[in-house]
């Protein structure tokens, strides 16, 4: 048990115990607070079962170390955040709290209803200063069938509004300001980034409450099949398609720096 | 074929291979990537005269120096003088994925101090 506490292995203990033998508990102690602080880490991480790496990390992390160019990295579907990543070097990424997830009430239910999300941000240490957040959507492209495909215009176009909730909401009053707003076709499947950053400034350094994000989808033709389909916020939006719900769900990323060294520069390939 | 005789071994303070396996550190459960990397380590003699590519400080010529007329004096030492940083994806203790940006991971160049 001690093992999976400890970032030692229990070989390089013995060691320690065998040419140290008066002291080496303080030593081992010693040394298990430097890795930790090298790291970063409070406690030696032991994740669950449950734990899910996002895709978009992962591309970030083979774009970042030169394991994949851009172009080459045809599963890479996104473009290496620059701008974000030159003044961090520590990127972190969260799922909302489903449990938290607040439903309007029936009495004032529509599916253009603002859903609010809460993303836990407590464990981002306090010396470590964010420069950006975005909050990524996914959008799953709506086939047409039939006579509806022959439309073109505004029939094709889905607003994302982002918010932030301001206040503690009470049943079907949600007090909110705008953060970002796009306007999207639904003939496309892609990732949607969108910039919060005023608000994640505000719970980290400002240390307001965080009261979570709304997100609002308007589909702007109104058509009764094509709402809530498009953007994909809910677990039950699709009900075929469950088990991808993991990689799909919205994923909030901050982009900070501990103060210590150097920012997330792309590598290229060697 | 006969041996190769009277050629000495280059013994002097230089780079080695040094991979790092994470799950050899029973770190692998928590380390998303890389699973691995290569860390390189300095080793080697530090002798007088230092040559030039052994990226010496004042000090160290000096303590060799030193340790030319009195072997009680150490010769100076074989570490990393350049270092750089890699990349690493973990879960960290609540579960949540990091990206992290790691200085001072990688020897990139050795010599004497």
């Amino acid at each position: 048990e001690s093992s999976h506490a400890s970032l030692i292995p229990e070989e390089g203990k013995k060691k320690a115990l065998g040419n140290h033998p008066g002291q080496s508990h303080e030593l081992l102690r010693d040394f298990e607070a430097t890795l930790l602080h090298m790291f970063g880490l409070q406690s030696r991480p032991r994740p669950s079962r449950s734990a899910v790496v996002p895709q978009y990390l992962v591309d970030l992390y083979r774009l970042q170390s030169g394991e994949v160019e851009e172009a080459e990295g045809h599963d890479v579907s996104f473009e290496y955040p620059e701008k974000s990543t030159s003044r961090a070097n520590t990127v972190r990424a969260f799922h909302h709290e489903e449990h938290m997830e607040q439903m309007p009430s029936d009495r004032t239910y529509s599916i253009e209803t603002p859903l609010r999300f809460f993303f836990n941000l407590s464990s981002i240490p306090e010396d470590e200063l964010l420069s950006t957040a975005e909050l990524r959507l996914y959008r799953q492209q709506i086939k047409e069938l039939g006579l509806e495909s022959q439309h073109v215009g505004n029939g094709d176009l889905h607003r994302i509004n982002v918010y932030e909730v301001l206040k503690p909401p009470r049943p079907g009053q949600l007090i909110t300001r705008l953060l970002d707003t796009r306007l999207v076709s639904h003939n496309t499947t892609s990732w949607e980034s969108f910039d919060v950053s005023p608000a994640v400034l505000r719970w980290t350094h400002e240390r307001l409450p965080n009261h979570g994000l709304a997100i609002e989808v308007l589909h702007l033709n109104r058509t009764p099949g094509h709402q809530g389909k498009h953007v994909r916020i809910s677990r039950s939006l699709q009900h075929n398609s469950e088990g991808d719900w993991d990689q799909l769900r919205p994923l909030l990323v901050t982009f900070g720096h501990d103060g210590k060294g150097h920012p997330l520069t792309r590598r290229t390939k060697r | 074929s006969p041996k190769q005789r009277g050629r000495k071994r280059n013994r002097n303070c230089r780079r080695h291979a040094l991979y790092v396996d994470f799950s050899d550190v029973g770190w692998n459960d928590w380390i998303v990537a890389p699973p691995g990397y290569q860390a390189y380590y300095c080793h080697g003699d530090c002798p007088f005269p230092l040559a030039d590519h052994l990226n010496s400080t004042n000090h160290a010529i000096v303590q060799t120096l030193v340790n030319s007329l009195n072997s009680n004096i150490p010769k100076a030492c074989c570490v990393p003088t350049e270092l750089s940083a890699i990349s690493m994806l973990y879960l960290d203790e609540t579960d949540r994925v990091v990206l992290k940006n790691y200085q001072e991971m990688v020897v990139e160049g050795c010599g004497c101090r």
